[in-house]
């Protein structure tokens, strides 16, 4: 940007010293990163994610490669991977909280595609019916409702997707969701959903800030 | 685009590194290690005004000498040196949540730079 007496700042007529130079440079490339991820200061990690699982969740995410959308079209896109709280488990059924961080949510956030992946153990040759229900925040107050179900057919050990709907979609802009996995019938001695370091389940979502309030130019 | 070399006053791109490690951000950015930032300096004088890359084409090299020769003084008259050329810096990281986030941040690394 030119200054009021016409001479630009980049023309080095006004130059810094050079540890001061740096000093400024790191400082605009810090607040350059944060104000483009619409975060206000750098994350703090809460709940630190093993190498373990890290390194399983990225193995697990060569799918096939997702349609690009035109420039003009995009908003600032994220992938998010997002682990599990699995602390209100037992062994008839597991329950899966999700977090996302509100600075993002703040903004307005719009999924566009939410899937869970979960590891399941099953006895050899049998075939398990899982219950999958969705929960949201009830509008008024922070109790949990019921906003969907569906069964699904497992038949292997293993890693297993289940792409998410719009109603887990809209729990997810609302910065959490709450999944409760119930094997039907068979009662079980151990939990058929596994959660390990290596195989905690998580959800991947893909993700448009701001693209809800945008205005397409013609 | 220039790269900035030597003692050379004329816009250019300088190189410009950010170590995540030395700012303390490597335990929340997974990848990459750095953000090669880069930046735009030098002074852009009249013929070279309007000229992003610096020398387009012989015709508009003769064209720009004629400007400069015709033109009060060599530097200033609101010309920048400026990025003309920008690439998205692609981030994997752990937000507040503990949640990995992958996305490509748009026009974060200086390519190339001209004059205004």
């Amino acid at each position: 940007t030119p200054r009021a007496d016409s001479q630009c700042l980049a023309c080095g007529k006004h130059a810094l010293d050079l540890e001061s130079q740096r000093k400024l440079l790191l400082h605009l490339a810090k607040r350059s990163i944060l104000d483009k991820l619409h975060l206000s200061q750098r994350p703090t990690l809460s709940r630190p994610v093993s190498r373990a699982a890290l390194r399983t969740v990225l193995q697990r995410l060569h799918g096939p490669p997702q349609r690009v959308l035109p420039e003009a079209d995009r908003g600032q896109e994220y992938e998010i991977i997002s682990f599990a709280e699995t602390g209100l488990s037992n062994i008839n059924h597991t329950r899966l909280d999700f977090h996302f961080f509100s600075d993002r949510t703040a903004g307005g956030m719009e999924i566009l595609q939410a899937s869970l992946m979960f590891f399941v153990q099953l006895p050899p040759n049998t075939t398990w019916t899982l219950k999958v229900r969705v929960f949201v925040l009830g509008p008024r107050d922070a109790s949990l409702t019921l906003a969907t179900q569906r069964l699904l057919e497992v038949d292997a050990s293993g890693w297993h997707q289940l792409l998410l709907g719009s109603e887990a979609q809209a729990a997810c802009s609302q910065g959490h969701l709450t999944l409760e996995l119930v094997p039907e019938g068979q009662v079980s001695q151990s939990s058929v959903i596994l959660s390990g370091a290596a195989r905690r389940p998580f959800m991947t979502a893909r993700v448009r800030v701001g693209g809800k309030h945008r205005v397409r130019r013609h | 685009g220039i790269d900035c070399q030597g003692g050379s006053r004329m816009c250019c791109r300088q190189e410009f590194f950010v170590d995540f490690r030395e700012i303390g951000w490597h335990d929340w950015i997974i990848q990459p290690e750095g953000y090669t930032m880069n930046f735009c300096t030098g002074q852009c004088p009249v013929h070279v005004a309007g000229m992003p890359g610096i020398a387009a084409s012989f015709h508009t090299a003769v064209l720009n000498l004629l400007k400069a020769n015709t033109a009060a003084g060599t530097t200033g008259g609101g010309s920048c040196c400026v990025p003309t050329a920008r690439r998205p810096l692609s981030l994997l990281y752990y937000d507040r949540d503990s949640n990995i986030v992958k996305t490509d941040i748009p026009d974060m690394v200086v390519e190339a730079c001209g004059c205004s």
